[in-house]
């Protein structure tokens, strides 16, 4: 999956998109 | 022997199949203790969800594909839920491992959340089954063509289905492909597509959250000034 740009930081994950702690 | 787009699709749902293989349509063991570690347990929820989901999904494939192919639509699903669960146990391994935490309450129990996560699974079992439309132009030329009847239910056909917010899907894409070594080139590249749609355009129709969101970024001075709807 080299090809995909990926755009999240270290800091963040699928906690914090959806709004979790 | 030549490739030819039928033999590409039916390799691609083949190896779908074979990666699905050893996967249940229920919580793995491991996914179990995630929910029984969380402050309120989401299992029944999860599992009420799924449901009401499979009814309305078959129900929307059949009319879409022909009434005898309800269960072709089922088996869909199934291969759907499938996935979900193994994307879902890997966001979560990666997260306890990232945050140092194993109680997930907030986010297990958040329903944006899940619908989105099996609309994306859904959507990768979908694109494979139209995997020569994806092919020969991808969501723009493929889905416009009349080379297969499934090409009907193309992005972003499963959020009107499930009702999803195209901002709310958004999300889950990056964490779903990063959980997902094993997705073919293609089926990354269909996601990426997906993803430019809903920038471009969906992310931006009235009824979006993410009105409601630039709002409160202004309200709180954090960020750049947001744009008015109209722009």
């Amino acid at each position: 999956n080299q090809d995909y740009h990926f755009g999240l930081k270290e800091h963040e994950g699928i906690s914090e998109l959806f709004d979790c702690d | 022997v030549p490739q030819t787009p039928i033999r590409a699709a039916m390799n691609s749902i083949q190896q779908l199949r074979v990666e699905l293989n050893s996967t249940s349509d229920q919580p793995s063991s491991n996914l179990q203790v995630y929910f029984k570690n969380c402050t309120v347990d989401p299992s029944e929820e999860i599992t009420k969800r799924v449901e009401e989901l499979s009814q309305v999904f078959s129900q929307r494939f059949a009319q879409a594909v022909g009434q005898r192919c309800e269960g072709l639509g089922r088996k869909r699903f199934n291969l759907g839920v499938q996935l979900y669960y193994k994307v879902m146990e890997s966001m979560l391994k990666s997260e306890e491992k990232r945050l140092s935490v194993q109680n997930f309450s907030k986010l297990l129990n958040n329903a944006a959340f899940h619908t989105s996560l099996l609309a994306c699974a859904l959507e990768v079992v979908l694109a494979t089954y139209v995997g020569n439309s994806l092919k020969n132009g991808g969501f723009g030329r493929g889905c416009g063509a009349s080379d297969s009847i499934e090409t009907d239910l193309c992005f972003p056909w499963i959020l009107d289905v499930f009702q999803l917010h195209a901002f709310d899907f958004y999300k889950v894409i990056e964490s779903f492909i990063k959980a997902e070594p094993t997705l073919k080139h293609d089926m990354m590249k269909h996601l990426e597509h997906c993803e430019h749609v809903i920038m471009e355009s969906l992310a931006w129709r009235g009824d979006s959250p993410l009105f409601d969101l630039l709002k409160q970024s202004r309200e709180e001075g954090t960020g750049e000034q947001a744009e008015p709807p109209a722009t």
